[in-house]
């Protein structure tokens, strides 16, 4: 038996908004450390990590671990049902075949439930090992959002570069190039508007505009983004959600042959 | 020229 109590269930509405179009269908593990999420994009290029704490539902009841397998389209569909105050509840039965979604506005007034047909999915856990960053960059995640959507009408990659200076975002294409340089920026009035560069060595990769579009549907959930860059090794777009937990997108860089 | 690499090069399978 599970049963999630989620009451800012607007999170949920959001993750679900963020990776819909990244990856089609997906396990979602229970277990009591929370309700969690690995899954690539088909090609195999990036991946996507959900974690939401158990500790950040108001209720939270998972008899035995258990994995949902979930075409995230049609899940996205539920939870556009709920409203945007409502609160959320995940139920399901050990070994059943469907998952329950309730939606309770905040006056108690009105109840939905949902229920949705699980499928099985064949999905590979990748073992992703802690990695030392050569660069991380902590922005405002609308900012990161208008730089690669800005990029993208120029080129089809982007070229990260982190020096003393700070974070260079370069591109070029057949209309010309283009390079946005961010400094790190921490008097600001609201915490959320800085810019902070921790940079162990300088560090530049290449990255395909179309993947970091897609990581920055997220934006909605936090108001800073995470950048951890290191040589050769996938770069980690972080969002927080809430208190609870993150979503982490990895896309691997473009090499040169 | 740049090719796209796949992230299984990186991580491995559990």
């Amino acid at each position: 038996m599970l049963e999630l109590r989620l009451v800012q269930g607007s999170l949920l509405k959001k993750v679900l908004e963020s990776v819909k179009d990244l990856v089609n269908d997906a396990n979602f593990d229970c277990s009591a450390t929370g309700f969690s999420l690995q899954a690539m994009d088909s090609s195999h290029v990036a991946l996507v990590a959900l974690l939401l704490r158990s500790e950040g539902f108001e209720h939270y009841r998972c008899d035995r671990n258990l994995s949902m397998g979930m075409n995230l389209n049609n899940m996205a569909k539920m939870l556009k049902c709920a409203g945007n105050d409502d609160i959320v509840t995940i139920k399901a039965d050990d070994g059943g075949d469907t998952v329950t979604f309730m939606f309770e506005s905040p006056t108690q007034d009105k109840i939905a439930d949902f229920e949705m047909k699980l499928m099985d999915i064949d999905s590979e856990h990748l073992g992703i090992p802690e990695a030392e960053f050569q660069a991380i960059v902590r922005m405002p995640s609308a900012e990161f959002a208008r730089i690669c959507k800005d990029l993208s009408s120029i080129g089809d990659t982007v070229v990260i570069s982190v020096t003393k200076e700070g974070v260079k975002f370069s591109t070029r294409g057949d209309i010309g190039t283009a390079n946005i340089v961010c400094r790190q920026n921490t008097t600001v009035d609201k915490p959320e508007d800085a810019t902070v560069i921790e940079m162990q060595e300088p560090v530049s990769l290449t990255f395909a505009l179309r993947y970091m579009n897609s990581f920055t549907k997220a934006t909605p959930l936090s108001n800073q983004v995470t950048i951890s860059l290191s040589s050769e090794l996938p770069v980690v777009v972080e969002y927080k959600v809430a208190e609870m937990g993150y979503i982490r997108f990895y896309l691997a860089p473009k090499l040169e042959e | 020229r740049q090719e796209q690499s796949p992230l299984t090069i990186y991580f491995h399978n559990l």
